[in-house]
């Protein structure tokens, strides 16, 4: 079983 | 004050109809150089990143005095674009500190002009930095292709994994009752660029996607013949819709990991 990711680690918050 | 004329209409109801089921409402950042709006959906695994440059062609007019953000209802937004013909002229105009943003639709023949309002809304969405990737891998497929496959295994499971090698590309997926897979070869013998299967790579990648997220992208397909996978282990993938004479639309997807 695979889980999903956030986006939110792989972007810097402006 | 800020005025857009864009000369296709159906431009903009593709964009906002590709958009507005995944991601509710959204600001419209516009400045001098152009319109762009990001925003990601409730859940955080989806991101869109809308670039409409005011230097191109599919504008006949572009004034942007101060930069201003419109934060607009996309749904309502789509109504509102329901009532241009496909082949009207569309100006969206606003004022500096705007409450209202105004659609000016102009029928091709000039014999009909229409006019709407709608309020504009405080949005807190959180603007994110999309850092510049070197991707190990870039497909380049006909939009409609990537459309089908997606259609195709989403059927029989909720994720898609994606195999990029230098032979081409696979979609497969496993499901509880059943697999599939679909093998794409690069293309060098078809004639038109866009029904060209090309794959760009520095270093194979495998990644799985929910199924769900990439079939809502895919209702951009009409904005653009060809679309591009950009991928990296690990990282999220970005589907770009390339629109002529404006810009683009780029779709961010996180990835499956394991567990």
């Amino acid at each position: 079983n695979k889980l999903q990711a956030s986006l939110n680690p792989f972007f810097v918050h402006k | 004050m800020f005025e857009a004329k864009m000369l296709q209409s159906s431009v903009l109801k593709k964009i906002i109809e590709s958009l507005k089921d995944l991601f509710a409402d959204a600001n419209f950042d516009c400045s001098s150089s152009g319109i762009t709006l990001q925003d990601m959906d409730s859940s955080h695994v989806a991101l869109c990143y809308l670039k409409l440059r005011s230097d191109e062609e599919g504008f006949e007019d572009y004034r942007c005095d101060r930069n201003i953000t419109l934060g607009v209802n996309l749904g309502l937004m789509s109504k509102i674009l329901k009532c241009a013909g496909n082949d009207d002229v569309v100006t969206l105009r606003a004022e500096d500190e705007p409450n209202i943003l105004t659609f000016i639709f102009d029928s091709k023949n000039s014999e009909r002009v229409s006019k709407y309002d709608i309020k504009l809304m405080e949005i807190d969405s959180e603007l994110l930095g999309i850092p510049d990737t070197d991707y190990s891998c870039v497909v380049k497929m006909p939009s409609h292709e990537f459309q089908r496959i997606c259609s195709n295994l989403s059927q029989l499971g909720d994720s898609v994994t994606i195999d990029c090698h230098k032979e081409g590309v696979d979609f497969k997926v496993a499901g509880e009752q059943g697999s599939g897979a679909i093998k794409l070869k690069q293309t060098t013998s078809v004639d038109k660029e866009e029904d060209q299967v090309t794959v760009q790579l520095n270093e194979p990648v495998t990644q799985s996607f929910a199924l769900k997220f990439l079939c809502a992208f895919t209702k951009a397909t009409s904005l653009s013949d060809t679309v591009n996978l950009s991928l990296t282990q690990d990282t999220p993938v970005v589907v770009e819709y390339p629109i002529a004479q404006h810009g683009y639309l780029r779709f961010y997807l996180a990835p499956k990991i394991e567990e």
